[in-house]
């Protein structure tokens, strides 16, 4: 079993979007996929047409008031599961917070389950922070996926996540975690600042980044109000395409 | 002095680039502004050319450690001013956690700095999250402008902030806090889905959305990698009409 942190503090490049698309693809490959939503708004478990249905979400399992296998909920889609959110994720924040060893919650319930676990890859949907939740999420990651918008600020703030990473490292909470790579997302090949972000990237990560580029599509945005991964929602399209590809990329990666 | 917070848990919406091209209209306009940077990414800080200098953010007047008339820097352009963010703000969510008051402190010290200070509007640029900093500063508004990307995640997230907004208003941190307006962004007249989010959005709510609509336009995302508001980076254009436009209709609404 595969743990996968989907993160980046910045806001709206496409963490959730990734999540769920590539979580989809990778079920379509016929690898088991869990997806824990670990961000209080929920949209990667509405993406996946999931009913709200509140204290399903990981918050009980991380204050060690249920297991973690009570809250695996089937979707619609073969392979692939999920742990949903819910709103109630932000008050955990400051309930952790008590726990002596609250940057490392997700990671020893992670740990534990790991051996009866049932998936080959497990993708955590990261809120838009430098708070808690993101933290444990990074603590208990084999790997972070980090998407990148071709954008100005998404770039400034990569060496953000990058630094957020090594002190995580660093400080003992997780000291082989490492980077599965960077994802460009919303790629507008007609403007200039999409090629200048693609270009700097590669020239100063290399390999690190993946060669599988997400173009901006109005159908990746339109498919979660049907609650619906890409994939399913406009099958033969060029998200679908591109997100099916960044699949078979992670999974040539493991080797 | 008006403070108004510029808010939205959810990320990528347009809450920086709204904050810093209304101020710069409004300077425009000949109003004294002050942007305060409450982003640890400290985008809005980047976006008005600031060199970051450590030390400079709010974060030491909410801990009691200095004046907050210490961290009030010039830009370039006259009449705004800035309090910038820096990435020290994410650690002082945990410390002011610690102080019994610690959903007013932002509150108590604009408060007490209203009757010297020498502006008409202050903008508070705030993270994506719903965390300490944002709550400070839906505490301390008097009222919150809601940026709302044409998508269906943002439109997802607004039943969230009116919630937010309205336990802030009844707990009693601040009874009077109201709704400046939702500001339509990233609008993109080519597509379904920003005409349906549009219409949805102004059914529910009606005059609270502002008649001026941000349309998506690649300028206003090359404008940040100048250090550059888009009024200064691209003058004549169509971001910069739009952001002229929403801060006169702003001051009418004033009355
Ligand atoms: N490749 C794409 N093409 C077009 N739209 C996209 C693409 N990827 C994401 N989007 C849209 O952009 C918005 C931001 O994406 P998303 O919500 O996945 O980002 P996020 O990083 O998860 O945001 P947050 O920081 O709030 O968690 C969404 O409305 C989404 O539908
Ligand atoms: N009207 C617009 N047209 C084109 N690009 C835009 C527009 N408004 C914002 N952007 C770009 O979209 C991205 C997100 O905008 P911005 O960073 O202002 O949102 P935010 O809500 O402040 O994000 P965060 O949640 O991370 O604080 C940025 O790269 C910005 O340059
Ligand atoms: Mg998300
Ligand atoms: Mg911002």
């Amino acid at each position: 079993m595969k743990i996968i942190a989907v993160a980046n503090q910045k806001g709206g490049v496409g963490k959730t979007t990734t999540s769920v698309n590539l979580a989809a693809a990778l079920a379509e490959l016929g690898h088991a996929t869990l997806v824990i939503d670990l961000d209080p708004q929920a949209n990667a478990s509405s993406s996946l047409g999931n009913v709200p249905t509140p204290g399903q979400s990981i918050y009980q399992p991380l204050l060690n008031h249920s297991r973690i296998d009570e809250k695996i909920t089937p979707t619609e889609y073969p392979n692939l599961s999920l742990i949903p959110g819910e709103l109630d994720l932000a008050g955990c924040e400051v309930e952790i917070a008590r726990n002596p060893n609250h940057l490392v919650r997700l990671r020893e319930i992670l740990h534990e389950y790991r051996s009866r676990a049932p998936f080959r890859f497990v993708l955590l949907d990261c809120p838009p922070s430098l708070g808690i939740l993101m933290t444990n999420a990074l603590a208990a990651a084999d790997t972070v996926l980090i998407p990148l918008q071709c954008e100005y600020f998404a770039l400034e703030g990569l060496t953000k996540i990058m630094g957020v990473i090594e002190q995580i490292r660093s400080a003992g909470h997780n000291p082989d975690v490492a980077i599965e790579g960077v994802v460009l997302t919303m790629y507008d090949s007609r403007t200039n600042l999409s090629q200048q972000v693609a270009q700097d990237v590669r020239t100063h990560l290399g390999n690190q980044v993946f060669k599988t580029i997400i173009p901006r599509t109005v159908r990746l945005s339109e498919a979660p109000s049907h609650g619906k991964p890409v994939l399913a929602y406009d099958n033969s399209g060029i998200g679908s395409q591109s997100y099916r590809q960044l699949a078979k990329e992670l999974v040539e990666r493991q080797g």
